[in-house]
């Protein structure tokens, strides 16, 4: 019986990653080894390419059109302007590229974009959390810290399977952007994503599918050491059971795989690491670049983060 | 409470109920 219950709740958790999050692991794997056919994505590699791919863009229907809107976010933040979402949401926000700017503002402007994919990211996060269960009984305070602490973490996780060692899909995967390119843009942006390729490399090595990831991200969300907790103890309870769901997953997913849970757990630290890093060059840019504007959502999470 | 205004809000927005 305890089993069974263990494959229940995985069960649960990969219908509510499926439900959540736009773009999974599966067809994101399809796009990069060019099974798509006529809807391969557009690539960006330099200037020239990344004008262009705003026309493709806009000339291109965009998926999810109907996904849920985010009032919560605009609400909070009435007249929020690059908080952009729904229908029109692509790469560059709201802006357009006019050809005539300032080489130097390009990455400032792609890099706000990038913000407001965030956002609405953590948006999907923040509903995935909620559907674990027993999460929405824990104290408030300690959901947002539990959040606070693991939302950057999962979005790196997510992040990983739309990469490979060559660049990374962008815009629900209608984009696909080289990592030579984003080593192109001037310092400090250019130094944002070359960590997170790293990364995930290796972890795309280590073969999750998407029903192993909706457990995995449970995992990273749901930890006891979180600085701050006000009540440990069952985060702790809610977290072990996810924990044994995962490794059972694994056995039962991964036969061949030996020590896959044990590699898994090694993840978990690094990524610790990876996020203290990316936070302090989030801080770098707000000291030296006086034109950014930090997403509020994205700067109520660093506030004080690590 | 008010230095994580929004992710409160997000976390006590009502979404229709989880249909899974």
């Amino acid at each position: 019986p305890e089993a069974a219950d263990l494959r229940a709740l995985a069960r649960h958790l990969f219908r509510a990653y499926l439900k959540y999050f736009p773009l999974t692991k599966q067809p994101t794997r399809a796009i990069l080894s060019g099974k798509t056919g006529d809807n391969a994505p557009c690539v960006i590699h330099d200037m020239k390419s990344l004008m262009e791919g705003e026309q493709f863009i806009n000339c291109r229907q965009m998926p999810f059109q109907e996904q849920q809107q985010t009032s919560v976010l605009t609400a909070a933040h009435g007249g929020l302007t690059e908080v952009h979402m729904g229908s029109d949401y692509g790469v560059w926000g709201m802006t357009s590229i006019s050809g005539q700017e300032p080489q130097n503002a390009v990455e400032l402007r792609f890099f706000q974009s990038c913000q407001s994919r965030s956002a609405e990211a953590v948006r999907e996060v923040t509903e995935f959390a909620k559907s674990i269960p027993g999460f929405t009984d824990l104290d408030l305070n300690d959901q947002v810290t539990l959040l606070k602490y693991g939302v950057i973490e999962v979005l790196i996780i997510m992040m990983s399977p739309l990469m490979n060692k060559d660049g990374t899909l962008i815009s629900y995967g209608q984009i696909f952007m080289t990592r030579e390119f984003l080593k192109s843009l001037r310092k400090p942006f250019c130094q944002m994503m070359e960590p997170k390729f790293e990364f995930s490399v290796k972890f795309n090595t280590l073969e999750l599918d998407d029903s192993d990831m909706a457990l995995f991200l449970a995992c990273l969300i749901l930890r006891g050491d979180r600085p701050g907790l006000l009540n440990v103890k069952p985060i702790e309870k809610l977290q072990e059971t996810v924990l044994h769901s995962l490794e059972l997953q694994l056995k039962l997913n991964h036969p061949d795989s030996l020590q896959l849970f044990a590699k898994l757990l090694q993840k978990m630290t690094d990524l610790r690491q990876i996020v203290t890093d990316h936070v302090h060059l989030i801080q770098l840019l707000k000291k030296t670049e006086v034109d950014m504007c930090l997403h509020p959502l994205l700067q109520e999470i660093m506030k004080d983060l690590y | 409470k008010e230095k994580h205004k929004i992710l409160h809000q997000l976390l006590q927005n009502s979404t229709s109920p989880v249909d899974l």
